[in-house]
């Protein structure tokens, strides 16, 4: 994982992406 | 040592081979119990969309490489139906954990979801094995078939901005994927965000237009995405 920059925030996930939070 | 590029392919190769090699080409008895507590049962859609989109598949495939190689395309679809169960499966582990829900219906039962995670997992597998393909037209012209990304995309009917949704959580729910693999699907998000999130059809317009209208309107609660 090292050279790949995680963009989401602590509190998202796949849920929140498609809006089924 | 540093490798060489049939060495690194190689090894990409054993290690999703290490991982497929023993999972389910159905979902898991884990899986199975996710969909039983769902608000409404995801099972039939889900195997559904995976039996038309494998004769997309199939067909696409066919139709770019020639007749001939039909089964090497089915074995591959084989394999991202596999990739496509077990990062499923890791995810919702991952989401149960994080949110302490056990119903996720909704997620469940969004084709676009299950679109873009299906073809992200394909997109792994053709990746691994090469997408690149010469064939002889006749003997006198040989021609190269790109089936390397956005492909998946077009044979999906899938929007990059949808399909974009899905890397990073597809990334962090498969541990296992090779640092080239992840680079990979690193440049799948950057091009998306630079160009092909922008073009003419992309739900991205519809989108900004929406955040627009909300921000015009004050009293509007604050959209939870962002």
């Amino acid at each position: 994982f090292q050279d790949y920059h995680f963009g989401l925030d602590e509190g998202e996930g796949i849920s929140e992406l498609f809006d089924c939070d | 040592p540093p490798q060489t590029p049939v060495r690194t392919a190689m090894n990409t190769i054993q290690q999703l081979q290490m991982i497929l090699n023993t999972a389910d080409d159905k979902p898991s008895n884990t899986l199975e119990a996710y969909f039983h507590n769902c608000t409404v049962n995801p099972t039939n859609g889900i195997t559904n969309r995976v039996e038309y989109l494998g004769q997309r598949f199939r067909e696409n495939f066919a139709q770019a490489v020639g007749e001939g190689w039909v089964e090497i395309g089915s074995q591959r679809y084989k394999l991202g139906v596999r990739l496509y169960y077990r990062v499923m499966e890791s995810m919702l582990k991952s989401e149960e954990e994080r949110l302490s829900v056990h119903n996720f219906s909704k997620l469940l039962n969004d084709a676009t979801f299950h679109g873009s995670l299906l073809a992200c997992a394909v997109e792994v597998v053709m990746t691994t094995y090469g997408t690149t393909w010469s064939i002889t037209l006749t003997s006198d012209i040989q021609t190269e078939t790109d089936l390397s990304f956005p492909w998946i995309l077009r044979v999906f009917d899938i929007k990059a901005y949808e399909f974009y949704k899905v890397i990073e959580s597809f990334i962090k729910a498969e541990p296992n994927l090779t640092r080239e693999m992840i680079k990979h699907m690193e440049r799948c998000e950057h091009r998306i965000m630079e160009c092909i999130a922008w073009q003419t059809d992309s739900p991205l317009f519809d989108i900004l237009r929406q955040q627009r209208e909300q921000e015009d309107q004050p009293d509007q609660p604050e959209p939870t995405s962002t």
